[in-house]
């Protein structure tokens, strides 16, 4: 999956790709404070192209979880969980559902994408990203948009979770790069110099099959450098 | 044509010439669907105890891209690595540091590009090297044909090449041939096909690739073609595989359209000599081809245009006659006023369906042949365009042929190409008639003309173009196409044409489920070919617009066909493929590029450096959220 991050201070992105196994599961989200936490399960294509050397991995299921409301929405191109305490309710992408209840807003807009928010916090948009049902090699897969983040907490960790709160980068030495299009520069950030391109990453939330091209830093190497630790700490051993 | 040389006198030992053993070469080619996917690899070992040169010299046909090339010494591999143009020659001539050097790809016959690589190897070593390349067969005269040019410098121990035929519709004919093949051989080509599946298999022996008995030389040397055609049951084939479709169309059976044809001649005084003599002898055997129902006119062009008749004429045996007559006198004179020959040939075409010369239920088309640049009347290559395009409006294909090199062949085809036409070039060679009247031949059947192929809507996108002047019999239309309907069970294609008589339809369907599973299981085929194919033609299109377009529009074409080439890895005008060689015993990095047509000459390409730009847009992202999705 690629992962865009916004830096509005500097009216940028910054975007990087994590390449790992179909089946892990990765902490996005982790708020200690309002209990919070989001993780998502990768898929990969149904089996491997003959000429495909790297396989690229999607969301095939990611839960949304908060501990203080013990509530917990889990999200698959298939079907919609939400488990209110004990009791369980299940959409599919078909419906369309406005779910008002206290301190949590859920909005299905039929096979295109569902709106979670969580009493005045951050507010969750799970893109449905459909491919050809025949297709022999891709499958359906998920998107994740975060918006009003500041409202979480600043304990919020996570893949995502960690970008939050205010980071600060700087770009310099501009030059050509391998692609004419894309320049790469040197990126100064939490101390480290890196190596970047220029790029695009997708925002699907308005046109889910042709997305909106947003221009952003792109970090190599699954956003090493960039990223507290390395992205295999963030593996967890289940969706909640 | 796989040509190995080597410098130096012979070893002993026939298949060691200069220490080196070529110990195999094989062509595996794979077709599916028309697509054709060909795969050459050679190995050889360095037999002496110094290191030595080895040469690896292919010829591919023009209209195949390169997709991939490896060169493998002592199991070290060193890829061919494809880039956008100007980034390849950049990165090229930081690599070799001594200013231009020749390309890897030129420009070698009518029909092929030529692609070199040569390699320093130390003694003892192997080097394995492996060219890739793809290509959409054409349908021509009712049968694909695709050629494989055969050429070793030296006997080879193991020579094969392979061909690998699937195609849904079943296959009705296969031929292969070489140019080279002796009685003696002929037993050795194997050629097979039941149902979907044909084979051709060629692999002689060292013996039987000895031009004699006890010499040491090959005969392996020429053409070596596969023709075939499929089951014609249906006009239409309709194939939907992992996402894409593409859709053959080439109906049977159906009336020759009633045709009118202008002949454009250039008869300018560098015309003289061969060339005329040439011109004169294709008009003669065109002539005893042209169709009874079919009206016709010859425009001569010098300094002053001359006409023939003063309208179009239909083809009796009176007038034909007096044609013979008129072309046997016809005689070079003057400069180039080509505009004034295309302009009278239009308004010839307008008045003879004013006035109901000819039927209103018949095709057109100019055919003009050139050797020069216009320099008489209006002789801005620009402002003619301008003035033929506003004069034809697209009712007449007009089919440019440049004869010799000296003619502006860019200028040609763009002409050509804005009024719906194709521009060919003429070798100025003995068989100069013989491909004149080749060009006729293709285009003397118009069988249906405004052919327009249509798909839903909502279930496709990116289509291949799907609008045809006409369609000629013995050849085929192809479109392809993306699937954008996610639930498509079945793909509807509705064509429509003017035929003969009427007015014609034709449905075409293709079930996703059945064709899908069908190929799926002749995977080891060619499984991803219907999206390459879709790439190929999609690019192949997209260059050939942009030869015709200007501003936004050419930039906007070029950015399409680059990012297609960059994506499937094709070779293309726009995009350059490096081969990085082994630093030691002085090698240098190789660039193969794609020549075109235009550029075509018997010598090297070569390549002017030109910096990359430095000046990006950073525009910024229009709205503020943190992500994760996929694309």
């Amino acid at each position: 999956p690629h992962f865009i991050i916004s830096v509005p201070q500097k009216e940028d992105a910054l975007c990087f790709n994590i390449n790992e196994n179909p089946g892990a599961v990765l902490n996005l989200i982790k708020d200690p404070v309002t209990g919070i936490t989001v993780n998502g399960q990768l898929i990969g294509a149904r089996r491997t192209s003959n000429e495909a050397k790297i396989q690229n991995t999607y969301f095939g299921k990611l839960g949304i979880a908060n501990k203080h409301l013990d509530l917990k929405l889990t999200v698959t191109p298939e079907k919609i969980t939400l488990q209110n305490g004990n009791e369980k309710s299940v959409f599919n992408w078909l419906d369309s559902i406005n779910l008002q209840q206290e301190g949590l807003t859920l909005i299905i807009n039929k096979e295109k994408n569902l709106v979670l928010s969580l009493g005045g916090g951050a507010s969750f948009v799970v893109v449905l990203h459909q491919v050809w049902k025949k297709h022999p090699l891709h499958q359906d897969f998920l998107g994740l948009y975060v918006m009003d983040s500041h409202k979480l907490s600043e304990q919020t960790h996570g893949l995502l979770g960690q970008f939050f709160h205010p980071i600060d980068f700087n770009i310099v030495e501009i030059h050509p790069g391998s692609d004419p299009k894309k320049p790469d520069a040197t990126m100064i950030v939490k101390n480290n110099e890196l190596t970047v391109t220029r790029g695009w990453q997708k925002d699907y939330r308005k046109d889910t099959k042709h997305g909106l091209d947003i221009p952003c830093w792109f970090v190599h190497n699954s956003g090493a450098g960039l990223i507290d630790g390395v992205h295999t700490d963030y593996i967890v051993s289940s969706i909640f | 044509l796989v040509q190995f040389r080597n410098i130096k006198k012979r070893n002993a030992d026939d298949v060691i010439i200069n220490g080196i053993e070529f110990y195999s070469i094989k062509i595996d080619c794979r077709v599916t669907s028309r697509f054709a996917h060909n795969v050459i690899t050679s190995r050889a070992v360095n037999r002496a105890n110094i290191s030595k040169e080895v040469i690896f010299d292919v010829d591919l046909p023009k209209t195949a891209f390169i997709t991939n090339f490896t060169m493998t010494i002592d199991g070290v591999t060193y890829p061919g690595n494809i880039k956008e143009k100007e980034v390849a020659k950049k990165q090229y001539e930081k690599a070799v540091s001594k200013g231009q050097t020749a390309g890897l790809v030129k420009a070698s016959g009518r029909k092929t590009e030529k692609f070199t690589v040569s390699v320093n190897i130390a003694a003892a070593s192997k080097v394995t090297f492996e060219l890739t390349y793809e290509e959409l067969l054409k349908r021509q005269f009712g049968k694909y044909e695709m050629f494989i040019k055969v050429k070793p410098k030296q006997l080879v121990k193991n020579f094969e090449v392979q061909v690998n035929i699937f195609e849904p519709q079943g296959i009705r004919e296969l031929e292969a041939e070489g140019t080279f093949i002796t009685n003696e051989l002929s037993d050795v080509i194997k050629k097979s096909f039941s149902g979907k599946k044909g084979h051709v298999s060629f692999k002689p022996t060292l013996n039987q690739q000895r031009t004699c008995a006890n010499c040491s030389t090959t005969l392996l040397d020429g053409d070596f073609t596969i023709k075939y055609d499929v089951e014609r049951g249906k006009p239409n084939d309709l194939q939907i595989v992992n996402g894409y479709f593409v859709h053959f169309f080439a109906p049977t059976d159906l009336q020759n359209l009633p045709k009118n044809v202008v002949f454009v001649i250039d008869i300018s005084g560098s015309m003289s000599g061969r060339e005329i003599e040439q011109t004169r002898e294709a008009l003669l055997k065109i002539l005893d081809d042209i169709k009874g129902d079919d009206y016709f006119n010859f425009i001569l062009f010098g300094s002053v245009v001359y006409t023939w008749k003063d309208t179009l004429v239909k083809a009796t045996a009176e007038n034909l006659e007096e044609a013979r007559k008129f072309v046997r006198a016809i005689h070079t004179e003057g400069a180039t006023n080509l505009h004034g020959g295309l302009m009278r040939g239009i308004e010839m075409l307008n008045t003879a369906y004013e006035k109901n010369i000819v039927p209103q239920r018949s095709t057109s088309i100019i055919i003009m042949l050139t050797d020069g640049q216009p320099n008489v009347g209006l002789s801005d290559p620009q402002q003619i365009q301008e003035s033929v395009k506003k004069a034809i409006q697209e009712k007449y294909p007009l089919y440019n042929l440049g004869f010799g090199y000296g003619v502006d062949y860019n200028f040609l085809e763009k002409l050509a190409l804005e009024n719906k036409g194709l521009a060919r070039r003429i070798y100025p060679d003995s068989d100069s008639a013989i491909q004149l009247q080749g060009f006729y031949d293709e285009v003397s059947n118009p069988m249906l003309s405004d052919v327009e192929l249509n798909y839903p809507e909502n279930s496709v996108s990116d289509l291949t173009n799907n609008n045809f002047k006409h369609f000629y019999d013995g050849s085929e239309i192809v479109v392809a196409g993306r699937i954008v309907d996610n639930d498509l069970n079945s793909l509807t294609a509705d064509v429509k044409a003017q035929g003969a008589d009427n007015d014609v339809t034709f449905i075409a369907q293709g079930d996703v489920k059945e064709i899908t599973e069908a190929l799926q299981e002749q995977e080891y085929i060619f499984g991803d070919y219907t999206e390459r194919l879709w790439a190929y033609l999609t690019i192949q299109q997209l260059l050939e617009k942009r030869i015709a377009a200007t501003g936004d529009e050419k930039e906007n074409l070029t950015a399409k066909a680059l990012e297609l080439s960059l994506k499937y890895k094709f070779v293309t005008p726009l995009t350059s493929m490096i081969v990085t060689k082994p630093e030691d015993y002085d090698n240098q990095a190789g660039l193969a590029d794609k020549p075109i047509e235009a550029e075509a000459r018997s010598a090297p390409v070569t390549h002017q450096v030109s910096s990359v730009s430095s000046s990006y847009r950073l525009s910024a992202p229009p709205t503020w959220y943190t992500s994760v999705d996929g694309d």
